[in-house]
């Protein structure tokens, strides 16, 4: 699978660029949280997509904000 | 109130609704 880039983003429509995203980031996410891994996806994709991006290609800075989104997810629901 | 739709959840291979609000 070839690396998601911001010139391959930048060709398609803003509902597309967070799906062509999600995809990316969601098997990342099913790995660490499996049954949270839709929630939290479509949590993260309301970060802007540049920050996305570099989350992608900086797995430490997505994790990390995976169990940001996971504890906000827990207070939440609580 | 609290919004318990929230957060809209991703599921690989379809089409994501998560922004059509905005």
């Amino acid at each position: 699978q070839e690396p998601l880039t911001a010139s391959l983003l930048a060709g398609a429509p803003p509902q597309e660029q967070k799906q062509m995203l999600g995809e990316r980031i969601y098997p990342v996410i099913h790995e660490m949280h499996p049954t949270l891994a839709g929630k939290i996806t479509g949590m993260l994709l309301e970060i802007d997509n540049s920050e996305l991006l570099h989350m992608l290609e900086s797995p430490e800075s997505l994790h990390s904000k995976v169990e940001e989104a996971v504890a906000v997810l827990q207070a939440h629901q609580a | 109130g609290s919004n318990i739709n929230w957060p809209p959840e991703f599921h690989p291979g379809v089409p994501w609704k998560g922004l059509q609000n905005i």
